[in-house]
């Protein structure tokens, strides 16, 4: 008597991998990367959407565990079993996936003893989204491990497989039950971790232009990169653009707004304002001022990079995005900044010397805009970036330096414009060039200000508190 | 073919009763599988792998048996059996 198949009731699925392997010569991001390419496999062809989070809380936890891990299934050192995952349902334990860490995990490997990571995550992706095992030799979802599947970049499932899942989930919109998967272009894998320079990028973090947006509960802010391909090429080699890291389905099956802008991205938890100083390589576009805005209105955050807009919930983008910025009777060529104003509801858009002023509840721009800037007295009229942040002011931010406007205010406070780098970014040495200036909480913070300073996965965090 | 050596028979009824096969023993009376209940379970393990269904635990079926696989059973688990 077969059981009713069991499937989830969302389109939306988190993923996080809770546990790494510990002795795998698989670095995090490489382990990462196989896992969206083996829940991508499904994705492509289902209504399904993948996305990885950073938080506790994921549809999908995968974990590293050996030997007993307190679930049914004991792992039994290598060999044997390998690898399970719990079909979707009511249980808090549906949909995760655990790998037996004492196997030599291994990914496009001439080593006939490896167990090829990328295989098994897909077959075990395949029952966390619902499918069991079947006996078809072809199927991934035979339950023996057969080596490797090919690469990940280019793997399409069997048309067996393809089928189950569609009887569980229906056809993308995209996919023909008949032709082969879309084969558009997908994000690179990382590199082998001993082809990479764990040196950090030094550029230019404490002489910033920088976009900024404060999202609840976290902090985006981008800078852009060196503005020439020259600064480029004398840049330290680093992992590939982690976009997907933090928001992660902008970059799975769009575009990511920050890599195409050719600005790099880093949210961090509450209370936090980091700046990304990685170099990402190969990627030498030119950043233009302001190409990259974002806009927080009630829950919903909005982020442009140009012409186009993206609406995020959570962090998911919404269906239907991007959109032309025209929407919003925006001028073509993108806006320098934009802010919600929380103390009227309303969204302020700035370009040039011009702002226009839109309404979140009419959904409309306000008659008599766009209109000549500054609203607010002494805030310079052209912008880089302007954000309202947790203490209810609003920030105001052009080149080297931010004003900052008081809640209901119409004019900046005493005593500003301040350093951008100084009280951001706790630069010590703001005449430091930016070959010496690791961009790290200096030893000159504020009082009241709390430093962090670390290097977590290759990446150089600078944070003060708000 | 030769009888299975006790181990591999434990092996195998261990491995059957893992992966959906065979129900568990029951552990209060520590009944064994009738050998009519073993043969089928085998069979359909050897037709799940893409064996010859013959229902004897030969070399290659305890070679499948030992392949590196995913943990969870092939079948739905079948219910313990109860006494009247």
């Amino acid at each position: 008597q077969a059981p009713a198949p069991t499937k989830w009731s969302k389109r939306n699925l988190s993923w996080r991998v809770r546990t790494f392997p510990r002795d795998s010569p698989l670095g995090r991001d490489t382990v990462r990367a196989l896992m969206h390419y083996a829940l991508k496999v499904w994705s492509d062809i289902t209504p399904l959407n993948f996305h990885e989070v950073a938080g506790s809380r994921a549809d999908i936890q995968i974990d590293f565990s050996a030997a007993d891990h307190n679930d049914r299934y004991p792992f039994d050192g290598p060999g044997g079993a390998v690898a399970h995952a719990f079909l979707p349902g009511d249980h808090h334990t549906a949909g995760d996936t655990h790998f037996d860490d004492d196997e030599a995990w291994t990914f496009r490997s001439s080593d006939a003893h490896g167990m090829d990571l990328f295989a098994v995550a897909v077959h075990e992706f395949g029952h966390a989204i619902g499918l069991g095992h079947v006996a078809a030799p072809r199927s991934v979802m035979q339950p023996y491990y057969h080596g490797p599947v090919g690469d990940p970049l280019h793997y399409g499932l069997p048309y067996e497989d393809r089928v189950r899942v569609w009887q569980l989930y229906g056809v993308r919109e995209s996919v023909s039950p008949t032709a082969q998967p879309d084969t558009e272009e997908p994000p690179l894998l990382p590199e082998p971790p001993n082809n990479r320079s764990s040196t950090p990028w030094r550029g230019h973090s404490c002489s910033p232009s920088l976009a900024v947006q404060r999202v609840m509960p976290s902090v985006i802010s981008s800078q852009p990169l060196p503005q020439s391909p020259a600064a480029a090429s004398t840049s330290p080699t680093l992992p590939a653009p982690p976009c997907h890291r933090h928001l992660p389905s902008a970059s799975m099956n769009l575009p990511c707004p920050w890599t195409s802008s050719g600005v790099i991205p880093h949210v961090v938890p509450s209370g936090f304002l980091t700046v990304a100083i990685k170099w990402v390589r190969g990627l030498a576009g030119t950043v233009e001022r302001g190409r990259l805005t974002g806009w927080l209105s009630p829950a919903r955050l909005f982020l442009s990079p140009g012409d186009r807009y993206w609406l995020f919930k959570d962090n998911n983008v919404e269906e239907g995005f991007p959109r032309p910025i025209s929407d919003f009777g925006l001028p073509p060529g993108g806006v320098d900044a934009a802010f919600s104003w929380a103390h009227n509801d309303k969204t302020y858009f700035f370009k040039d010397q011009l702002y226009w002023r839109y309404d979140e509840h009419t959904r409309r721009m306000d008659p008599g805009h766009p209109a000549q800037s500054p609203l607010w007295r002494g805030v310079p009229s052209t912008l880089d970036a302007a954000m309202r942040w947790s203490d209810g002011a609003a920030y105001f931010f052009r080149g080297q330096e931010y004003w900052k406007v008081l809640d209901g205010e119409l004019a900046v406070a005493p005593g500003y414009p301040q350093s951008t780098a100084r009280d951001w970014l706790v630069c010590r040495d703001l005449q430091t060039s930016p070959e010496s200036t690791d961009g790290q909480a200096g030893a000159h913070a504020r009082p009241g200000q709390t430093d962090q300073s670390r290097s977590e996965d290759g990446y150089q965090v600078c944070s003060c508190s708000s | 073919a030769p009888a299975p050596s006790a181990e591999d028979l434990s092996l195998g009824v261990d491995w059957l009763s893992r992966f959906g096969y065979l129900p568990p023993p029951d552990p209060t009376t520590g009944q064994l599988q009738a050998p009519e209940e073993l043969s089928k379970a085998i069979a359909a393990m050897q037709r799940f792998g893409g064996l010859e269904a013959t229902g004897v635990l030969d070399q290659a079926t305890l070679a499948l048996m030992k392949t590196p696989r995913c943990s969870l059973p092939d079948l739905p688990a079948a219910p313990a059996r109860r006494r009247r």
